[in-house]
């Protein structure tokens, strides 16, 4: 889930329009 | 009086605004009964992590944000995730939500395992942006003021930035004078409210410290 990942990475996902939580 | 331009960027801005919400099975977890502390820790980290996705979101809509240069996209919503996640919590904690909602949400941040060093700047800056009565037009324009600000840290074009928020600064001021005419310091006030937000990073960081430990 998306808990896990760092700030960046939650960033660049969203910001890829991608939320594979 | 607003320009056309300005009304049409405040509306962009508001409508954008009213989508930045934390889904439900989120909040709904928030609202459950009382759990133990390590209950609330994961709540909150799970929140943030959402709260995230949505500022993301957002930030996205700002005129003119996705033309900026892709690391400094990263930059400036590295850089103002923490102090939009307060503001957003200073606004939902002001706003009017059933007293024991907010009592609720206060017992779960105060037994999180959050050390009350920093516990006691969250609730004054709370209660310090409750004071100012903001409407949802200045929550608005301080939540994407705050994201483009161009003095983060890895920022490379900090002009491009900069040309982002003048409008949204030069909107707010206006806005302050003409729902405030009788305070002419609202706008003021406004502004030091980011700089006491800005002191929450430094919160923030020692806070992820603490919970580590622990």
């Amino acid at each position: 889930p998306a808990s896990n990942l760092g700030l960046e990475d939650i960033i660049r996902k969203a910001l890829m329009g991608k939320y594979d939580d | 009086e607003f320009t056309q331009k300005q009304q049409d960027l405040l509306r962009h801005i508001l409508d954008a605004f009213s989508k930045y919400r934390i889904p439900q099975e989120v909040t709904k977890k928030l609202l459950q009964q009382r759990s133990s502390v390590e209950e609330n820790f994961l709540l909150l980290t799970e929140t943030a992590t959402s709260h995230v996705q949505v500022l993301v979101e957002f930030t996205k809509k700002l005129p003119g944000f996705q033309m900026l240069d892709h690391e400094d996209q990263i930059a400036l919503l590295k850089g103002s995730a923490v102090e939009a996640m307060f503001l957003r919590s200073a606004q939902i904690f002001s706003r009017k939500i059933p007293s024991q909602q907010s009592e609720l949400l206060e017992d779960r941040i105060r037994h999180s395992g959050i050390a009350e060093e920093y516990i006691v700047p969250m609730f004054n800056f709370y209660r310090s942006i409750g004071e100012l009565k903001m409407t949802q037009e200045e929550y608005s324009l301080l939540t994407a003021i705050t994201i483009l600000s161009p003095d983060r840290s890895f920022v490379k074009n900090r002009e491009a930035i900069d040309r982002l928020q003048e409008p949204l600064l030069e909107i707010l001021q206006k806005y302050c004078k003409l729902n405030h005419p009788d305070d002419p310091q609202h706008f003021a006030r406004l502004l030091g409210r980011l700089t006491e937000l800005r002191t929450f990073n430094h919160h923030h960081s020692n806070m992820l410290t603490s919970w580590r430990i622990n």
